[in-house]
């Protein structure tokens, strides 16, 4: 369905912050494509 | 024209109503007008999102990372990160609130995330829990947000003038001032209203308004307004704002006026007729008669157009196995299409001229939604998908008897998920309050 609408599924470097400091992860985002 | 005596309520609690009974509600993807429609795809059960974090003794907001457990339409039944199998903390939100961000938000906007204090116990190192609970996770896109504003814009604007439907004679149009806009939805006040009072509700995309010179056009009855001035700020509404319709070729075989067709009947829209082609406008459009029920002076006739999928060929009923409703009068029943043209010395439409055309709409039986009351559209209701008919939903209104279902068909703008009239902070009807 996402690629239907144009979108596709990216994987992402996300930036958490918690009160003991910040770090990243690697997610999955839906990227538009139109 | 069967109306409801309602009272519109603010808090209407869809969360509860789906999670006690187990219901299921249309998801987003079925409705191509409403925000995001066109891109909810992407939204299921897993993603994560950062929201605030409501258990905590902190008096700054603070927010935690929460999965999405059930959707139902605009609204997912969130549970915070940590809390596992447990349940008892779950809750629901509408998933395009300003409050719901993408995984990633809290930190680019320096606020710290915070679990739970229910939970603050259960691990010594957060950082290890969310590293494993969210690496390989699906979030929202970072333009979510974005979008759902970009999403949110109307093009139609207070004080446009705009054709619309006579709504006390259904056969002829007005010229309507645009008074409100919400979600897309207009409040349209004919023009000659003294008081403001006068108006009509329907959704920017209905096929019931048009280009101010629609009617002239294609050959449509039109009430003149005896206001000939424009008030200042007043403007035509561009024709590009309206809906297309198909474009059709009527010179070779075509309708003719005398043709017989069932139509869903624009005054109950519970009812399948039987019903005529009185004439034949330009531009594909038709003005039907419902047999046995037409005012002399065909002040009933109603347009529609021929693609629309409110009309069917002769038979539908019968092959979909729905009740047709006969002329009013007739006697001889159980009623026969066969004997009935032979008797009024007619012919059915040719069934090439009618739209057959069934979209992957995604609506299944049972689902829920907000359905416009189309007989008071002022009205938007709990509602339920009770039969599908090819493209045709039959639409129950919950808390109310059979005979206000309607007929509506799967791609129509006054059908929406659970969850848009929060969005657009319009009020939804509980129908019934002891149900």
């Amino acid at each position: 369905a996402a690629e239907a609408s144009g979108r596709k599924w990216e994987q992402k470097q996300v930036q958490i912050k918690t009160l003991e400091g910040e770090f990243s992860v690697t997610m999955w985002a839906s990227d538009d494509k139109k | 024209a069967k109306s409801k005596s309602v009272v519109p309520v603010e808090g209407f609690d869809w969360g509860q109503y789906i999670c006690s009974n187990n219901l299921v509600g249309a998801p987003v993807s079925c409705f191509k007008h409403v925000p995001m429609g066109m891109c909810w795809g992407d939204i299921a059960e897993g993603v994560r999102v950062e929201v605030l974090n409501s258990d905590t003794n902190l008096s700054t907001k603070v927010y935690w990372v929460a999965g999405i457990v059930k959707l139902a339409g605009f609204k997912a039944l969130l549970r915070y990160e940590g809390f596992d199998n447990d349940s008892s903390k779950d809750f629901w939100r509408n998933l395009c609130i300003p409050e719901i961000h993408p995984v990633g938000w809290c930190a680019s906007s320096g606020k710290p995330l915070v679990p739970p204090k229910s939970i603050h116990h259960k691990y010594s190192n957060w950082k290890a829990f969310l590293v494993k609970r969210l690496t390989g996770a699906k979030t929202l896109p970072p333009d979510f947000a974005t979008k759902v504003q970009e999403n949110m814009q109307y093009p139609f604007k207070k004080l446009m003038r705009v054709e619309v439907v006579d709504k006390t004679h259904l056969c002829r149009t007005r010229v309507a001032l645009v008074e409100q806009v919400f979600g897309g939805r207009l409040r349209l006040v004919y023009e000659e209203s003294q008081d403001g009072t006068d108006d009509f509700w329907c959704h920017m995309y209905s096929p019931l308004i048009h280009s101010i010179g629609w009617s002239r056009s294609i050959g449509h009855r039109f009430k003149r307004s005896e206001v000939t001035k424009k008030m200042e700020g007043q403007m035509d509404a561009p024709s590009q704002l309206f809906l297309k319709v198909k474009d059709v070729d009527q010179s070779g075989d075509w309708f003719k006026d005398g043709m017989k067709l069932e139509a869903i009947d624009p005054l109950n829209l519970s009812a399948i007729c039987v019903a005529t082609v009185r004439k034949v406008l330009a531009d594909g459009y038709l003005m039907i008669g419902i047999d046995g029920s037409e005012a002399a002076d065909g002040s009933d006739w109603f347009c529609y157009h021929s693609a629309s999928p409110s009309i069917f060929p002769v038979g539908f009923c019968e092959i979909n196995s729905i009740e047709l409703t006969p002329p009013r009068g007739y006697t001889k029943l159980p009623f026969k299409w066969f004997d009935y043209l032979r008797e009024m010395g007619s012919i059915a439409a040719p069934v090439k001229l009618f739209n057959k055309e069934v979209p992957n709409h995604g609506f299944r039986v049972g689902m829920k939604l907000e359905a416009v009351d189309l007989m008071e559209p002022r009205l938007v209701c709990v509602a339920t998908v009770t039969r599908i008919v090819h493209r045709l939903l039959r639409i129950h209104f919950d808390g109310w008897e059979d005979e206000y279902d309607q007929w509506v068909d799967c791609e129509s703008a006054d059908l929406y998920p659970v969850g848009w009239c929060q969005l657009t902070a319009q009020k939804i009807l509980i129908l019934e309050a002891s149900n």
